[in-house]
């Protein structure tokens, strides 16, 4: 995040410029799978960590920004 | 009963209509958070592509999170035209228990805030998305060399359990909600329904 921002935020701003229109679940899943590959080292930089988003969801009908 | 088929084409039983307004709120702690900035000039400027009327607030104190959502809910509430859905976006630490840390360094709880948009009357039946971005406690995921059949060097991630979740989540969703729900809503419909939340990090966990 020091440098280019969060893996998050920076992964779902590039996946849905990418995608426009699509479903948003969807596309939450591309970007969380992306997280999920991502190797991290963490504060003590010592070890690789793994980072995960977690989703939920009470839509009823299906989310398509564009 | 007609078997539900997921091949059916969009429409207006099958997807929200997004042609009125959209807003979006971010809310953003950047002081003691190197590079927070490039994630709010990023989000921002998606939001804005995508047609969200996006208010940015750098630096809010917890109650100025809480204040920021009520004059979000009032701003709503008293618009004139369809609101079509809204996105909020919460960046800050985090705290052990899943809080969210003002630039005052005082908690507030992310679940509290998403709450006030439940009883906004003009978001009933609207999409309303949520975005965190913080440590949900201080619990590390790492990695692990596989060990047994699943080994032959390859890796897969396993949960570090440094301490237990269940100490980790103790002020859950629940318990901070109790007896908040919405009054009003109109009959038949719940609350609770049309949201998305997305949180960087799964409960108990530290956010990268």
């Amino acid at each position: 995040r020091d440098d280019k921002g969060s893996d998050f935020i920076q992964t779902l701003v590039e996946v849905l410029r990418a995608n426009p229109g699509r479903d948003l679940l969807e596309l939450l899943t591309e970007v969380n799978r992306r997280v999920c590959e991502q190797d991290v080292l963490g504060p003590d930089c010592d070890e690789l960590r793994k980072a995960c988003l977690e989703i939920r969801s009470s839509l009823r009908h299906r989310l398509c920004l564009q | 009963v007609e078997p539900w088929r997921p091949e059916l084409a969009p429409g207006p039983n099958t997807q929200y209509d997004l042609s009125k307004t959209r807003a979006a709120l971010l809310l953003a702690v950047i002081q003691g958070r190197p590079g927070a900035q490039h994630d709010v000039e990023a989000l921002g400027g998606l939001c804005r592509a995508l047609g969200f009327e996006t208010t940015v607030r750098m630096d809010p104190t917890a109650q100025a999170f809480r204040e920021e959502l009520a004059q979000f809910q009032k701003q709503l509430d008293t618009c004139r035209g369809p609101v079509s859905c809204v996105l909020v976006a919460l960046m800050a630490h985090g705290g052990p228990q899943g809080q969210l840390l003002g630039a005052d360094g005082q908690e507030v709880q992310p679940e509290a805030l998403m709450q006030e948009l439940s009883c906004c009357r003009v978001l009933w039946g609207r999409p309303k998305v949520f975005l965190l971005q913080a440590c949900r406690g201080d619990v590390l995921q790492m990695y692990a060399e596989a060990q047994g059949p699943l080994g032959n060097g390859n890796f897969f991630p396993c949960w570090s359990l440094k301490r237990t979740l269940e100490s980790a989540s103790s002020n859950s969703f629940s318990e901070v909600t109790a007896g908040s729900s919405c009054r009003g809503a109109p009959p038949g419909r719940s609350d609770q329904a049309d949201i998305l939340t997305v949180y960087s990090a799964a409960e108990g966990y530290v956010a990268y």
